[in-house]
């Protein structure tokens, strides 16, 4: 077995390990070594997959997912599709500290997040723009459509089930005897 | 993606996650970081997980609670990464993904699934046998 205390992570994310040890150093808790180590990625962006300025969405628009979990309580906060706040990871620990919820998501989590005090800021930055203008100008591609038109593997939405007609298409409604004036 | 898994010397367990997700995602896409059991999992009974990789996929999966069910049930973390990797595997063989593991003696582990881009992957330990972070690899 090995000795404790220890910090894993995914990764080669150096600094947030050295982070997470010195928590423990300091006397934190096993929570508050993973909210501080976590925290570090959030703000050094690593490798483009934690953070701001990073993986925008098909409207340009960076959002952050973070989780934290107490193996002594049970007890989790988590954030989904959080906007506009870089801490995501401190915004799940809030969940966690001030609601019996597990996971708060989208704008209500980013009012949720202002309440506890955490600044609204935009997330995108040149790179993350740079990344979603590069990707309009390769007709939207890769992206995470299948079975729509017009073919996902060739162009940009607006998509559309292929049964569907196009709002401006004559709708053939069904006449209701029993619907008129 | 950041998952990370903290043992105390008191034998508390944290764990957790944080992640922008995939580029060029659906807005209202989410994957399996936030998610307790798929993201990471800790129960100080039995130790901790984290994963990584293709959330659509792995979310599907709890591959966090799965690999700590296994090591609840004796198996040492490398083994109950890998056999978490090994489930997934058998219905989508060419998935990215990756699994940290840690017991409650502090062992650890590590276990991905291969792929011609992703034939190793690295996680980083620091324990009290350790002056400084090390970076480990692992083959897939």
């Amino acid at each position: 077995s090995g000795p404790l205390p220890l910090v894993l992570n995914t990764w080669p994310f150096k600094n947030a390990t050295q982070a997470a040890w010195q928590a423990l150093a300091c006397g934190d808790s096993a929570l508050d070594a993973v909210e501080k180590g976590c925290a570090v990625c959030e703000r050094e962006q690593c490798d483009g997959t934690v953070g701001f300025g990073g993986s925008p969405d098909e409207l340009g628009e960076t959002t952050l997912d973070a989780m934290i979990m107490d193996g002594t309580t049970m007890n989790v906060g988590a954030v989904g599709g959080l906007r506009r706040i870089k801490n995501a990871i401190g915004v799940a620990r809030k969940v966690l500290e001030y609601t019996t919820h597990t996971l708060l998501v989208g704008e209500s989590a980013t009012k949720f997040a202002e309440s506890m005090g955490f600044p609204s800021e935009d997330l995108s930055t040149n790179s993350s723009q740079t990344l979603h203008s590069d990707w309009l100008a390769r007709n939207c591609q890769p992206n995470y459509w299948r079975n729509v038109i017009p073919d996902p593997s060739k162009y940009c939405g607006p998509y559309k089930p292929p049964g569907i007609l196009k709002q401006d298409d004559p709708v053939c409604i069904e006449t209701n005897v029993h619907g008129h004036d | 993606t950041i998952g990370m898994v903290v043992i105390h010397k008191t034998g508390r367990i944290a764990a957790g996650t944080s992640t922008n997700g995939l580029k060029f995602k659906i807005p209202g896409r989410v994957g399996d970081s936030p998610v307790p059991g798929a993201g990471a999992y800790a129960d100080d009974t039995a130790g901790a997980a984290a994963a990584t990789g293709d959330g659509d996929i792995l979310m599907r999966f709890l591959p966090s609670y799965q690999a700590v069910e296994y090591m609840r049930r004796g198996e040492d973390p490398g083994t109950a990464c890998q056999k978490v990797i090994s489930r997934i595997q058998k219905y989508f063989p060419k998935f990215f993904g990756a699994v940290i593991c840690a017991n409650v003696t502090g062992s650890y582990g590590a276990a991905c699934n291969k792929l011609p881009t992703f034939p190793q992957f690295s996680f980083m330990v620091y324990n009290s046998l350790r002056t400084h972070p090390v970076e480990e690899k692992v083959n897939c």
